[in-house]
């Protein structure tokens, strides 16, 4: 328990007084090594620490508290700070609004397609999946089979490239009435230059009012390169957390954060379709800690 | 001037992010780091590069500590008076086991062998066809049943078939799965047992696929698929992509499971035979 170990640093100071530097130096050393283990990247740690000891130092010791849960307090609102800062709702508005679903092979984007058409189903609205993955086998099936699952139609057709399939939904949206698509793409490296490129011609041709990165909650240290790589190539406007049912940590929320300044917008807690929450960065906070 | 303790200092901080760049972890690089020291110390080890070299071999012997040799070889996977061979695959949700399978068919009928591919993801949408069109790409046969039937009887039926058929492989292919559901882990040891009833030794390869993208929670991944069905080896996938999947060393160290082979791209001959050494290069790469 973090407060535990960082009291031991602190049991020879008393209730009074100011936070030492090298109270705090130890302290955060220890807080340094919780993080990565949660797997916040090595170089977001580093920035965050720095960050926190400014905060930290000179501050009187609270009576009402140990100084280990002092240092907690002011770590936990920091990370909520960082991680719930400006926030923003999916943006819906346009005839229709589209949701573009981008992120690395394996990550939930599909499965996200469902969930999220449920979500706007619920809240009123009329949504549309496009199957704009070629490539996978048998990807379109998977959302096919999604669509039933949900009753939300899903538009297909495995002789198109992906940007015609997108442009097919668009088009199926306006002739049926329907204002809402969310476009399912193939997951992809950052560094798969044309991959990345189908996806920048798919933007640039359709205009998504919402572009979401889809991320595994339980990446580890690389959270930041495919981060930084798809908002270099999309400028994406929100990020989404998935397989946070599991026990990982969730450092990549810090991480993604910090490397790209955009917001985690949903977080995916399991394989059925209702398993769609919003973030709370207090929650993911306190889970980060551990 | 520099003192050698200064220079050194520098190095082993360097030495340190890369390794848990690398998602080595907090615990096994410092306790790797702390072992190197002292050696370099002892052997009076002074330049830099001897040091980097020391600590790269150190990164090696762990990873072959559970390896009869630094390269997998797929046909020691195979006894050949075992038969059917089976290969049960197992691990967490979109990790690379579905199309791993089709890659080691494809590898295994290359070698001249029989392989028969079983679909025992009867849950996820789509999870059939998905296997089947990799079956179709290997050019093996496979024996499915429809979504929602129970896992384990698929896996029955497939070995019966395999055993009946005189197949030398059968690869059988399982839902995703946290480690963390105890009902699903449950299903798991179901099919485990009901492959066991069938054929003595079966499964005798349990493989855990693994992302190579995936943080410090890939350690608690294999010892929880390990304690529930046992774990042979592991089959680390995207390594393709920058991630460096360094989580293998806390696994080889603490669980004893060896590293059989990467995966490196999404098309059928993308697989390779792990290699300790390629690995530990690309990790200072
Ligand atoms: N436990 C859990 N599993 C999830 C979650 N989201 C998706 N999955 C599972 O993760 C696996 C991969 O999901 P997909 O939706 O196919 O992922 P994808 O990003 O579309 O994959 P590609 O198209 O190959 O890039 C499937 O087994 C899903 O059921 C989640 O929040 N929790
Ligand atoms: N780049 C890359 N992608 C891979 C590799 N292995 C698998 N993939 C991709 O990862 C995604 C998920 O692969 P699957 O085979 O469906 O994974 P799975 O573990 O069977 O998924 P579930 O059954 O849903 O748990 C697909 O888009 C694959 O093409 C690899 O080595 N490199
Ligand atoms: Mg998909
Ligand atoms: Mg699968």
């Amino acid at each position: 328990e973090l407060t535990d170990k960082l009291d031991l640093i602190f049991k020879n100071l008393k209730g009074h007084g100011k936070l030492s530097e090298k109270n705090v130096a130890d302290s955060l050393k220890e807080v340094r090594r919780v993080l990565l283990e949660a797997d916040v990247n090595y170089k977001v740690a580093k920035v965050f620490i720095n960050a926190v000891q400014q905060r930290a130092l000179g501050q009187k010791v609270l009576r009402s508290v140990t100084p280990g849960q002092q240092i907690v307090k002011i770590i936990h609102d920091e990370l909520t700070n960082i991680m719930g800062k400006s926030e923003a709702p999916v943006t819906i508005s346009g005839s229709p609004s589209i949701i573009m679903l981008t992120g690395l092979q394996g990550s939930g984007k599909t499965t996200l397609a469902g969930k999220l058409g449920l979500f706007f189903a619920k809240r009123g609205h009329k949504p549309v999946l496009a199957a704009a993955d070629t490539y996978r086998p048998a990807a379109m099936r998977q959302l096919e089979v999604v669509g039933q699952k949900v009753s939300i139609p899903v538009v297909l057709d495995p002789a198109k490239k992906a940007l015609d399939i997108c442009q097919n939904a668009i088009k199926y949206c306006r002739k049926n009435g329907h204002d809402l698509v969310i476009f399912d793409t193939a997951g992809r490296l950052h560094i798969d230059k044309q991959m990345m490129d189908e996806l920048l011609q798919i933007k640039k041709k359709t205009k998504p009012q919402e572009i979401l990165y889809v991320a595994d909650g339980m990446t580890g240290q690389d959270a930041v390169n495919t981060a930084r790589e798809f908002l270099n190539w999309l400028d994406f406007d929100g990020v989404v957390l998935t397989k946070m049912d599991g026990d990982a940590r969730g450092g990549a929320a810090l991480s993604v954060r910090m490397v790209t300044d955009k917001p985690i917008k949903f977080i995916s807690t399991g394989e059925k379709f209702d398993a769609l929450e919003k973030f709370h960065p207090q929650r993911m906070a306190s889970r980060i800690l551990g | 001037i520099r003192s050698q303790q200064d220079i050194n200092d520098d190095l082993f901080d360097s030495l340190e992010e890369i390794m848990i760049s690398g998602d080595l972890g907090v615990d096994f690089s410092l306790k790797l780091i702390e072992d190197v020291r002292k050696k370099v110390d002892e052997l009076g080890i002074k330049k830099s590069e001897n040091i980097v070299r020391f600590i790269k071999s150190a990164m090696v012997k762990t990873l072959n500590s559970n390896c009869q040799s630094s390269v997998s070889d797929p046909g020691a996977l195979l006894k050949s008076e075992i038969k059917p061979y089976v290969l049960m695959i197992v691990g967490v949700n979109g990790t690379g086991k579905t199309t791993s399978i089709g890659k080691l068919a494809a590898m295994y009928k290359k070698t001249g062998k029989t392989v028969l591919l079983s679909a025992a993801d009867t849950f996820r949408a789509a999870a059939l066809e998905q296997l089947e069109i990799w079956a179709e790409r290997a050019q093996v046969e496979i024996i499915r049943n429809q979504p929602g039937a129970d896992p384990a009887s698929v896996a029955f039926d497939s070995l019966k078939a395999a055993i009946s058929r005189n197949v030398d492989v059968l690869i059988v292919d399982t839902a995703g799965r946290l480690h963390t559901k105890s009902n699903l882990m449950e299903e798991l040891k179901k099919i485990r047992r009901v492959l066991a009833k069938l054929l003595l030794e079966a499964p005798h390869e349990t493989l855990l696929i693994m992302d190579a993208t995936t943080g410090q929670n890939g350690l608690n991944q294999a010892r929880q698929f390990a304690q529930a069905v046992g774990v042979t080896g592991i089959v680390l996938t995207k390594l393709d992509g920058t991630a460096r999947g360094g989580i293998v060393f806390s696994i080889v160290k603490e669980l004893g499971i060896p590293v059989k082979f990467i995966g490196i791209g999404e098309k059928l001959e993308d697989l390779e035979a792990f290699n300790a050494n390629d690995f530990v290069e690309a990790l200072f790469a």
